[in-house]
């Protein structure tokens, strides 16, 4: 028997609004410590992983590690039907076809229940290793999002440049090209979640697809900070930290010179 | 000319 209970259901719908445009099909994991979600994207360039703490669910429950092959589609159509306010439980069996998601309004007044078959997916787990990166770079969420934005207006890859001063976001398309910067905040400026902090061990330089970097800012309404991890020549890590739950780290392959 | 690598070649399956 599987059951997680989240007081805030929209939580959950955030989150596959953050995954579906990336991801199509993919495995929820379910196990005493939580859920957990590894997933590519259709042309295998680039990978999201999911992690919410059992500890994050208002209720939550699994007697026996289970695997839930979703269609994410389906799922977000379902997720529609839900108020923002609402409480969403998950439920499965020890062997499940389907998965029940159960909705109640804040006032008990409105009670659902809908069932989603589930598909029996082949999937490749990564191992991800646990690295130590030259740079990790805080930010707000969305800042980044804008800068996602507006760069690709102009092209299709990104040079992010990385160094103690601040991190810079080239682009160069046919129309001409652009550099954003954004600094280190010193420490008496404002709040903490609008701060920039960099650290960094070197500097690092690396080059990516603005597509991608904007399927993973759909991510952007999980919480107000975003942090790149990065290395030379190895993938780059967007991480967006989920308030007392988790976070959904997307992993994209650089561009590298012929 | 960059070429977009595949997320594989960096992580190993396991």
């Amino acid at each position: 028997m599987f059951e997680a209970r989240l007081t805030e259901g929209s939580l959950l719908k955030k989150i596959i609004e953050a995954i579906k445009d990336l991801v199509q099909e993919a495995n929820v994991d379910c196990s005493e410590e939580g859920l957990t979600m590894q997933a590519m994207d259709a042309s295998h360039v680039s990978l999201c992983s999911l992690n919410m703490r059992h500890g994050g669910f208002d209720h939550y429950r699994c007697d026996r590690s289970i695997s839930l092959g979703l269609n994410l589609a389906n799922l977000g159509k379902i997720l529609k039907c839900a108020g923002n306010d609402d409480v969403v439980t998950l439920k499965a069996e020890d062997e499940p076809d389907t998965l029940t998601l159960m909705f109640e309004s804040p006032n008990q007044e409105r009670i659902s229940d809908f069932e989603l078959k589930l598909m029996d997916i082949e999937t490749e787990h990564l191992g991800i290793p646990n690295e130590e990166y030259k740079c990790t770079i805080s930010m707000p969420s969305g800042e980044f999002q804008r800068i996602v934005r507006d760069l690709a207006v102009i092209g299709e890859t990104c040079i992010i440049t990385c160094t103690k001063e601040g991190v810079k976001f080239s682009v160069s398309g046919d129309l001409g090209n652009g550099n954003v910067t954004v600094r280190q905040s010193s420490a008496a400026d404002g709040d903490e979640k609008d701060q920039v902090k960099i650290q960094m061990e070197e500097p690092v330089t690396l080059n990516f697809a603005l597509r991608y970097l904007g399927f993973f800012t759909k991510a952007t309404p999980l919480g107000s900070t975003v942090k790149l991890h990065m290395s030379p020549d190895v993938p780059i890590v967007v991480e967006y930290p989920i308030d007392g739950i988790g976070s959904i780290s997307y992993f994209l392959a650089p561009k590298i010179d012929e | 000319r960059n070429k977009q690598r595949k997320i594989m070649v960096f992580f190993s399956s396991c």
